[in-house]
């Protein structure tokens, strides 16, 4: 893998956008992803409803949380995504609107990756930004920098967020990750948090995965 | 108030004009209390207000120096009729007295205490205390000025407004107890994170969880078995 790499450098990364108070992370990390998976197979940068998952992914429980893996499921059998535009994003569960005319970005499945985080990196770089998941008990509290909380208020088991992955580098000598978030501009860097990279630090190893186009 | 300009440390006393509405509004209710603690025949109003200063404490606290004195109005007067009563002329003036009230205003719940009372006769020297009225809630201010400040700052930068002083009160605990969770964290931190006052620095852990996170996700375990992602080129 490259030193360091950055999707936002390269168009692929959508604004940052906001759930609200609602469980939804699941739906921002898998739509964030299928975003740069699109961009890549087609050059166009999208930006996609995480609405149409809350209302009509019924494998997972909307504000009450998800999986990302059910969500890449649930997207292939609907047949796609809308637009954020044409399905916007309200922040509670409604009855699903979903019209696949409206369709503008499809899957054709999902992979898990490895563990490892130079693989990670590896894989990052060369394939777009990642879906991932981590123990987000420090991040209430995060304001800037490359967050390093020791292990204990970071359970690497106790996973509680999915967010996107979608670079990473090293800063005054600090590896970390550059983790899109979906809380807002005005959290942490511009919506950015910014993760130790390379101790499997909040188990942000345990659940990376992407879609298939 | 924060569109006035605050003079020395954060929290420190300030001084005020006597003619600020806010300080007038401190003396009236300090009038309204003086009152209805009195015993006297005569309803006594404030006749000027030598100095005034306000500090913050948990909203603000005012002390009000004032020269009180007595009206022709007797008590039974209608309370909206007591401004229009008239002092007695100068034969009675031995009965002014010289007042010191603090009273706490906080401004998000639009409540007023009275904390203290201190009167004397305005030719005596020696103050004698009148009585003492118990704080609302008989807790003691010491919450350190600096938490106010920070407190008062994120209710401004995230446009936060509370239903009642009690969940106010509340909100303050929780936002000192995550202030103390971010000390520690930043003490332990072991990258260059900054923690601190962020939008969710009201809420407790378990209500940040429950409104932000994904308890599903701790079931990450039983997910489906994905395909597993083909391996990274090798250039």
């Amino acid at each position: 893998a490259p030193d360091s790499w950055d999707w936002r450098d390269h168009g692929v990364v959508s604004p940052v956008k906001n759930q609200g108070m609602c469980g939804s992370c699941w739906a921002f990390s898998v739509t964030g992803n299928i975003e740069g998976q699109w961009f890549k197979k087609t050059g166009q940068l999208l930006s996609l409803s995480e609405q149409e998952l809350v209302d009509c992914d019924k494998l997972d429980q909307a504000c009450g949380g998800g999986l990302p893996s059910n969500a890449y499921e649930a997207i292939e059998k609907l047949g796609g995504l809308e637009t954020e535009t044409d399905y916007s994003y309200t922040g509670h569960k409604q009855s699903c609107e979903f019209s696949t005319g409206k369709v503008v970005a499809y899957i054709n499945g999902s992979v898990e990756l490895p563990n490892d985080e130079n693989q990670i990196a590896a894989w990052l770089a060369e394939n777009g930004p990642v879906s991932a998941a981590l123990n987000a008990f420090a991040m209430q509290f995060y304001r800037k920098g490359v967050s390093h909380p020791l292990k204990i208020f970071c359970n690497p088991w106790m996973i509680d967020h999915a967010v996107l992955l979608v670079g990473y580098g090293e800063r005054n000598g600090i590896p970390f990750w550059a983790i899109k978030n979906s809380w807002g501009e005005d959290y942490g860097e511009q919506g950015y948090y910014y993760l130790y990279r390379g101790s499997r630090l909040c188990g942000i190893n345990k659940m990376c995965s992407s879609a298939i186009v | 108030g924060p569109d006035r300009p605050v003079v020395g440390a954060p929290g420190s006393p300030v001084r005020v004009s006597e003619s600020d509405p806010a300080v007038l509004k401190a003396v009236k209710f300090a009038e309204e209390r003086y009152n209805m603690g009195s015993n006297a025949m005569h309803v006594r109003r404030v006749s000027k207000i030598l100095s005034a200063s306000e500090q913050l404490v948990k909203g603000v606290r005012y002390s009000i120096m004032v020269e009180i004195g007595s009206t022709q109005c007797k008590k039974s007067v209608a309370l909206s009729a007591v401004d229009t009563c008239e002092f007695f002329p100068e034969p009675h003036k031995q009965k002014t007295e010289v007042c010191l009230f603090e009273v706490w205003d906080i401004p998000w719940e639009s409540k007023s205490t009275l904390l203290k009372q201190k009167c004397q006769p305005a030719v005596s020297k020696e103050p004698k205390k009148v009585a003492a009225v118990p704080l609302t809630h008989g807790k003691p201010l010491k919450e350190s000025v600096e938490l106010l400040t920070q407190f008062k700052n994120f209710m401004i930068t995230y446009n936060r407004t509370y239903s009642s002083q009690e969940e106010a009160e509340k909100r303050l605990h929780i936002f000192q107890e995550n202030m103390k969770t971010a000390q520690t964290l930043q003490s332990l931190e072991q990258g260059s994170a900054e923690y601190g006052v962020t939008k969710f620095s009201d809420l407790t852990e378990d209500e940040f969880r429950m409104m932000y996170l994904n308890p599903m996700l701790s079931q990450w375990s039983l997910q489906k078995n994905m395909k597993l992602a083909t391996p990274t080129s090798k250039v």
